[in-house]
């Protein structure tokens, strides 16, 4: 479980990084 | 480049391609077809590897472009927003003058249907407003209509 709570965060981590970095893409 | 466009994504593929027959003809439009693209590719599925590969890819060479470029459209999103409405509705007027002059062929529709996909495309500065969402309609429809009499033989009335 433990495994799976990871790579689960770890997929969220990386979904949020490619919105922040469109925020980011529009505000430059 | 790009890499091959993941299956799930082909939703975005003919922005994609107005962005690449726009890249010497007007780099605004190329900019905000492929930010349109970015944004709904990312709605559709932003978890798969290969998605995820495909929209960093996108998002490098959309970072590259603003930075490079002093364009004031790419830099100021309200002067970006008039700049793709004027030319979207430049384009429906010439697919619009054509249609009302009788004048049908694959040039007219491709411009229909170019246009239907610039006004979409405008969705990337918020909703749309209530003329641009009819005209993107009329675009698509003429589009259509046109494109199947042709392909049938029919005079488009």
């Amino acid at each position: 479980p433990s495994t799976v709570g990871q790579s689960t965060a770890a997929a969220s981590g990386e979904q949020d990084e490619l919105s922040q970095r469109l925020a980011k893409l529009r505000q430059m | 480049s790009l890499p091959p466009l993941p299956p799930q994504l082909k939703a975005i593929q003919h922005y994609l391609k107005t962005a690449t027959e726009h890249d010497k003809r007007d780099p605004v439009v190329s900019y905000y077809c492929r930010l349109y693209a970015l944004q709904n590719g990312m709605e559709i599925d932003k978890k798969s590897p290969e998605c995820r590969v495909f929209h960093v890819t996108l998002m490098d060479y959309l970072e590259k472009v603003k930075k490079e470029t002093d364009s004031e459209a790419v830099h100021n999103e309200v002067v970006g927003q008039a700049h793709m409405e004027n030319y979207a509705l430049k384009v429906f007027l010439y697919a619009d003058n054509e249609d009302r002059a009788s004048r049908f062929n694959k040039n007219v529709v491709k411009s229909f249907y170019t246009a239907g996909m610039l006004f979409d495309t405008l969705s990337v500065f918020g909703e749309l407003s209530e003329d641009i969402e009819k005209n993107r309609k009329y675009a698509k429809w003429k589009a259509a209509y046109i494109h199947r009499c042709l392909k049938n033989g029919e005079t488009p009335v």
